[in-house]
């Protein structure tokens, strides 16, 4: 554990607290989508199914398990609880085009082929483009709410601080990953038009819109 | 090679 791979989960949890806040306290899920949360959802659940066969850390087990209650519980709230203000008319993403390309993918490269290591890589792969429905939503609408763009940029700088986390462990460990660096640097360039944006205009007290 | 068991990130 290094100081950027606890700043780059801390950031996650925060960016997921955020969200769930969010919907709490002002009883809406407006703007917010769905589909990127259920890929979230998936991810979370495909990846962390070495609870049930791998023990690493106290640490470890306990941020899975919140980060899989955490997702399943914003898909209640958004799908249940607060239907009513989901936007969904704007959130028309199509998520099979997402699913399927990262399911063959991880069937195709992958460090060992077994059911967990094909899960693992596929969450890997699904992680990186998740994000892509609530970024459609935001372009379609044209704007999103400060909170919204807070909750993005906290999600955005986790897998940002994880690309420092892994160039700090292949200089200090000889330690890495291939393909989860691939994808979070994937990752990582899908946000850099938001983070432009919120340091430009968000950090400035704007509300976040996008030019006609 | 890494493996599922040494996927220790989250």
């Amino acid at each position: 554990m290094n100081i950027f791979r606890l700043l780059g989960d801390l950031s996650h949890l925060l960016a997921i607290i955020i969200l769930l806040l969010k919907i709490w306290k002002t009883r809406s899920c407006a703007g917010i989508s769905g589909k990127s949360q259920i890929l979230f959802s998936i991810v979370y659940t495909a990846r962390y199914l070495d609870l049930l066969t791998t023990f690493i850390s106290a640490y470890n087990t306990v941020m899975k398990l919140v980060f899989i209650v955490a997702s399943y519980a914003t898909v209640y709230l958004m799908y249940v609880r607060f239907k009513a203000t989901y936007d969904h008319n704007h959130d028309t993403f199509r998520i099979e085009f997402l699913l399927v390309p990262c399911l063959v993918l991880a069937f195709l490269i992958n460090h060992e082929f077994t059911v967990m290591e094909i899960l693992w890589t596929f969450s890997i792969y699904l992680e990186s483009v998740a994000i892509l429905p609530q970024l459609f939503l935001v372009s379609k609408t044209g704007e999103a709410e400060s909170i919204t763009s807070h909750y993005l940029f906290a999600l955005g700088s986790y897998r940002a601080l994880y690309l420092l986390n892994w160039v700090y462990r292949y200089v200090v460990e000889s330690h890495y990953e291939l393909i989860a660096i691939v994808a979070g640097v994937v990752q990582t360039v899908l946000y850099c038009d938001f983070f432009y944006l919120y340091i430009t205009k968000v950090l400035k007290g704007k509300k976040l819109q996008l030019p006609a | 090679e890494t493996l599922a068991e040494d996927h220790d990130e989250l």
